[in-house]
């Protein structure tokens, strides 16, 4: 190599001038490209179309300066880059010594994959993804133990006080920033799904006021700790269904024993739940726990108890690791990273469950919503619309897109979950 | 990768004749049967009521 790079010769060529124009011509064909997207969307929009188009200002998410600084980085588009690399094709060859090093490195327990040859997976991506043998996961049998949904370090637990969830000792951050405000008034959903506020449009109904929702929620909600739930229909059968229109495609169906099993736990309580969530009442609180997958762990994720989901809520937010260092550095770390929320309810009442993505995996997979897109370009400029609307109406931004699952079973009004049923999982970009 | 849980339980309440199922004597309610840092697996109780 030294040899012929010390004996070729280097002869310089000019660039031939066609080259050049057609690298112009290009880029003012992109240029006007985007310019009359830029005005039909406008146009779309019901706006007037700009003569000159303003390039749309990125939303950067407020926090200290540690957050600032990060949102400099290209975090999300690394994400996507690392994750277009991981499902490159490995050379056959190269597979087992490839995912042996990995294993080393991160620790994976190579026996507990379904898969004994390590040939079969093409790629990184879908090793990350891996399967685990049928049995090696036994679930806890006692019926009132609540079960860890995957693998992982529990760094955080306990009741929530004042609705403060703390994130390391001495730093805490909202519940309402984590799962969102309770109205999604200002929410859009950008997987087309339906949200509340499209409902009642359809259905002709007025916009209901601040007050006419608080009047309402006397009626369909009870509130602990600042958390609002619906009213359960399902001790009362489909009669006391409301009449609003739901998601159209939630592709995959609860189970029929899903439905039956989780229905039949949620009877079992002594009284009906929602008695138990009255202002005076002290009998229940609200607890949490966080817990932690490191590169190595697998990676799906699993109903920790009988629930069912009502509601999805998906903040598009930014890609920060989530590992336990910045987490004890980064405050607030979890109401800013994209998370997917899935709220709704168990036997002892309101129950939510929030995968939250980081730089190094990317993407969250629930298995019973296809719509749902995380870790997409769509998805950001949709929030980043959507965030403009709202601020041109005079409104806050709630920061989510919301889909309900009330279609999925029309009698608990929600998608049901067996305990240690798959739920989905954490993708690689 | 990170998964946050909030739920509602019943609060464990103190009860000095009932025989203790959680630490200080508590019984009835959820108690947790985890310590911070612990490693988990699927399917292993977090917790219980």
């Amino acid at each position: 190599l030294r040899t012929a790079l010390r004996n070729t010769k280097v002869q310089w060529y000019q660039i031939p001038v066609g080259l050049g124009i057609g690298f112009l011509g290009l880029v003012q064909f992109y240029k006007v490209s985007s310019r009359e997207k830029e005005a039909q969307e406008q146009a779309a929009r019901g706006g007037e179309p700009e003569s000159r188009p303003k390039k749309r200002p990125r939303i950067r998410p407020d926090g200290p300066w540690q957050v600032q600084v990060m949102s400099t980085l290209p975090l999300k588009a690394l994400s996507r880059l690392w994750g277009r690399f991981n499902e490159l094709t490995i050379p056959y060859y190269l597979r087992v010594p490839g995912f042996k090093l990995y294993s080393w490195v991160f620790g994976v327990k190579i026996h507990e994959a379904s898969e004994d040859d390590l040939h079969v997976y093409p790629n990184l991506a879908s090793f990350f993804y891996r399967q685990l043998k049928p049995g090696v996961r036994p679930l806890d049998p006692d019926p009132h133990a609540l079960l860890s949904p995957a693998d992982g370090v529990v760094l955080q637990f306990g009741q929530i006080e004042g609705g403060d969830i703390e994130q390391v000792k001495g730093m805490t951050y909202n519940i309402d920033a984590l799962l969102g405000e309770t109205t999604p008034s200002t929410s859009r959903s950008s997987s087309g799904l339906s949200t509340p506020s499209d409902n009642q449009a359809r259905h002709g109904e007025k916009t209901l006021t601040a007050e006419e929702e608080l009047v309402k929620s006397d009626e369909e909600f009870a509130r602990v700790n600042g958390i609002s739930y619906t009213l359960p229909n399902l001790l009362s059968g489909p009669a006391m269904a409301q009449p609003h229109e739901e998601a159209t495609d939630q592709s995959v169906k609860p189970s029929p024993v899903s439905v039956s099993e989780v229905r039949a736990d949620l009877a079992l309580g002594e009284k009906p739940w929602y008695s138990l969530l009255s202002h005076e009442s002290s009998k229940t609180a609200l607890y949490y726990a966080v817990v932690y997958l490191s590169p190595g762990d697998y990676h799906r994720f699993h109903s920790p108890t009988n629930w069912v989901v009502e509601r999805r809520r998906h903040f598009a937010g930014e890609l920060y690791s989530v590992s336990p260092y910045l987490q004890r550095t980064l405050p607030g770390l979890f109401t800013l990273n994209e998370r997917v929320v899935l709220l709704g309810r168990w036997r002892y009442g309101f129950f939510s469950f929030v995968p939250v993505g980081a730089t190094n995996v990317g993407s969250i997979v629930v298995n019973f919503d296809r719509e749902l897109r995380t870790n997409s370009l769509t998805t950001d400029t949709a929030a980043d619309r959507a965030a403009e609307e709202a601020a041109a109406r005079g409104e806050p931004y709630s920061g989510f897109a919301e889909a309900t699952y009330e279609a999925a079973s029309p009698v608990l009004h929600g998608h049901a979950l067996r305990r240690g049923e798959e739920m989905g999982g954490f993708q690689l970009g | 990768s990170t998964i946050v849980l909030v739920f509602e339980a019943p609060v464990a309440r103190a009860d000095p004749g009932a025989p203790a199922s959680g630490a200080g004597g508590e019984a009835g309610g959820f108690h947790w049967q985890v310590e911070k840092g612990q490693k988990v697996q699927v399917g292993q109780a977090l917790g219980r009521i």
